[in-house]
């Protein structure tokens, strides 16, 4: 554990229970891919699979279970109390071409042949993408609400925290994995041009990021 | 071979 990584937690947790409280208290999900919440619950059921099989630290169980639990909370939130307010015909990417390309490339690339390897891989590689329904409906409707690019500030940045974690681990303890670092920057490099209309936009302007 | 050192990662 370093400050990264710490900060990169919290950072995560953070725009999680923006996003939660939002639903919320506004009591609607509009303008919120329910698909990318969808991909992201099941980014951490495939990840923390190891919940059963390993015990790695309190902190590791209680961050795991807080996680998979907020996630599921979302999806709820979206799909079934605030379902009036979902905008599903705004929410109209493709999932099928994340995951058919990301359960192949988990079954090519992985430390191990085992099904909780592959399950894992499979995470790392879909939370790389997961982000994407979420961006393509702002794309295509040409704005978003200030609170959601705030959550989805604190998600970039949890991920940029992390790159800094590996840089730091990789000096420390020369440790690196790469299936985590690769994605991990994939991941990253989505989010550059939407900070870049988050600083530029959002937090002079306050209000709604509208596009150009 | 690897070991599961970024595992304790979230």
């Amino acid at each position: 554990m370093n400050v990264f990584r710490l900060a990169g937690d919290v950072s995560h947790l953070v725009a999680i229970i923006i996003l939660l409280l939002k639903i919320w208290r506004s009591k609607s999900c509009a303008g919120i891919s329910g698909k990318s919440q969808v991909l992201f619950a099941l980014v951490f059921t495939t990840r923390y699979l190891d919940l059963f099989t390993v015990f790695i630290s309190v902190y590791n169980t209680v961050m795991k279970v807080v996680f998979l639990a907020l996630s599921y909370a979302t999806v709820y939130l979206i799909y079934m109390r605030f379902r009036n307010s979902y905008n599903s015909e705004n929410d109209t990417f493709r999932v099928e071409f994340l995951l058919v390309p990301v359960i192949g490339l988990s079954f090519l690339e992985n430390y191990a042949f085992t099904p909780l390897e592959i399950l894992w891989t499979f995470s790392i590689f879909l939370e790389a993408v997961a982000i994407m329904p979420q961006l393509f409906m702002i794309t295509k409707t040409g704005e978003a609400e200030s609170i959601t690019t705030h959550y989805l500030f604190f998600l970039g940045l949890y991920r940029a925290l992390y790159i800094a974690n590996w840089v730091w681990r990789y000096h420390t303890e020369s440790f690196y994995d790469l299936i985590a670092i690769v994605s991990g920057v994939v991941q990253t490099i989505f989010f550059c041009d939407f900070f870049y209309l988050y600083f530029t936009r959002v937090l002079r302007g306050r209000g709604k990021m509208t596009l150009p | 071979k690897k070991d599961n050192k970024t595992k304790d990662e979230l």
